[in-house]
């Protein structure tokens, strides 16, 4: 079971539409993949399955009060299947804090369960869901868009995931890429791209998701991408990221 | 001095922007503003001076290591001074979790300082420092964008904010608007836009922030936009959403 989680604290950098798309993808080549909406925000949810906030949900999970398997559920998207999030996990952070191995708790979770993907979004956050999303996970994927904020924040995230690795000791956590996200051709664009290559070098993903409101759409339609419109360019582009991260997985 | 907000837990959907432009505006008309950058992230602080976590900072504050006039820092910007944010503001939660008013730090920092204005900006979340920005302001901005994931959030959004309110106690804090982010003519956003002005009629604010490239632009300038390009439609929609603001905040 490969689990890999998609992390990134700036807000509304292509996280969930990120998850939701690339598990669709991995699902349309017939492998089972789970996804676990660790965000309070639910919005991954809500995508996958129409539903808003549905209970109970990772929250009872993680605050150990139901078992993971028993609150999965179908999403809208072939082999995919979904944990939901709902707003409790917003304070979680408060509610965790003093508990034993609080950032365990995803991955003790997850045992009891076998997919061949699980694909876990996370909030715009490094706190107690992030972490436990990491400490369950053995690749993760840092979308970046092509902004100012997004691109300075960078040596900043990935030296607390490498901080977050050592203090928890989590042992097989290995950044699998750096996705470009937001990918148009204007100069600014082109400019911050041209910066993020050089400092990523092969550490940038080959796949970069292009700017198209063809995402925004199919969030609407409660429906992915690669279901909505498979040979758009961004259909096309999460089609391409699903291969080149089943690669990269086994690779490792 | 009134003290306002800039508040989502949604990522990306303008809040930063929105203080550094409204800051900015609001001190072109000569009045004495002051930012309280209350994100770990540091965007404001970056935007409004070209510096990269400097410390001290709002964090040193919130733990009663230093007072706050004395990390007070001018900006770019004419009558704008800025209080700064640094990453240790990302896991303040835990540290601050256990303290006696927990949420009022900020509050009672203020105290002490005189500015007409004085503006928050805070992290996509609703937790400690989100509520201290709360329990510190009279009023409370919230940008939303057009997307589908920005509009679903706004009902729990908002009775989170009523909830904070009451747990709190805190007396005096209402909603000054809603304010509609990345506007465009779209369908998806036509289609969005009519939602909010149904849902939210008086309430959400008459000036609308444009999609624009030049905003981007202007924090890679480390330049508000009314600095930059006050007569761009971004501009010169900053530039009315100061005159909204300070004619709402005199009148309550
Ligand atoms: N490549 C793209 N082109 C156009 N719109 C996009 C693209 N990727 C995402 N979006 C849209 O941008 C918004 C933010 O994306 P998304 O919610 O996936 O980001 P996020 O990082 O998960 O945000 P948060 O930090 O709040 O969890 C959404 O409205 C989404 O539909
Ligand atoms: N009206 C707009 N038109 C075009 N780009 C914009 C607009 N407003 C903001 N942006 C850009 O969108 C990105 C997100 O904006 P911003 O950082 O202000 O949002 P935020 O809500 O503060 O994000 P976070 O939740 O991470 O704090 C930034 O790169 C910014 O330059
Ligand atoms: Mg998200
Ligand atoms: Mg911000």
């Amino acid at each position: 079971m490969i689990v890999l989680c998609v992390a990134n604290n700036k807000g509304g950098v292509g996280k969930t539409t990120t998850v939701v798309n690339l598990a669709a993808a991995i699902g349309k080549t017939g492998r089972k993949t789970l996804v676990i909406d660790a965000d309070g925000q639910g919005n991954a949810t809500y995508s996958l399955t129409g539903l808003v906030h549905p209970t109970p949900s990772l929250y009872d999970v993680l605050m150990e009060k139901i078992s993971l398997e028993k609150i999965i559920l179908p999403s809208n998207e072939e082999f995919v299947s979904i944990v939901p999030g709902d707003p409790r996990l917003q304070n979680i952070d408060i509610e965790l804090a003093a508990k034993p191995a609080r950032e365990w708790k995803l991955s003790r979770a997850l045992r009891l369960i076998d997919f061949e993907y699980v694909i876990i979004d996370t909030p715009p956050s490094l706190g107690l869901l992030t972490q436990n999303a990491l400490a369950a996970s053995q690749h993760v994927i840092i979308p970046v868009s092509l902004s100012e904020f997004s691109l300075i924040g960078m040596d900043k995230l990935l030296a607390t995931i490498d901080e977050i690795g050592d203090e928890l000791n989590i042992e097989d956590l290995e950044l699998l890429g750096v996705l470009v996200t937001f990918y148009d051709e204007t100069r600014l664009s082109r400019e911050t791209y041209g910066i993020l290559e050089k400092k990523f070098e092969e550490r940038l993903l080959t796949t970069h998701i292009p700017k198209s409101i063809k995402l925004e759409e199919s969030h609407r339609r409660n429906e992915s991408i690669v279901s909505f419109l498979p040979n758009s360019p961004a259909g096309l582009a999460y089609t391409d990221l699903a291969q080149e991260v089943i690669k990269k997985s086994k690779a490792s």
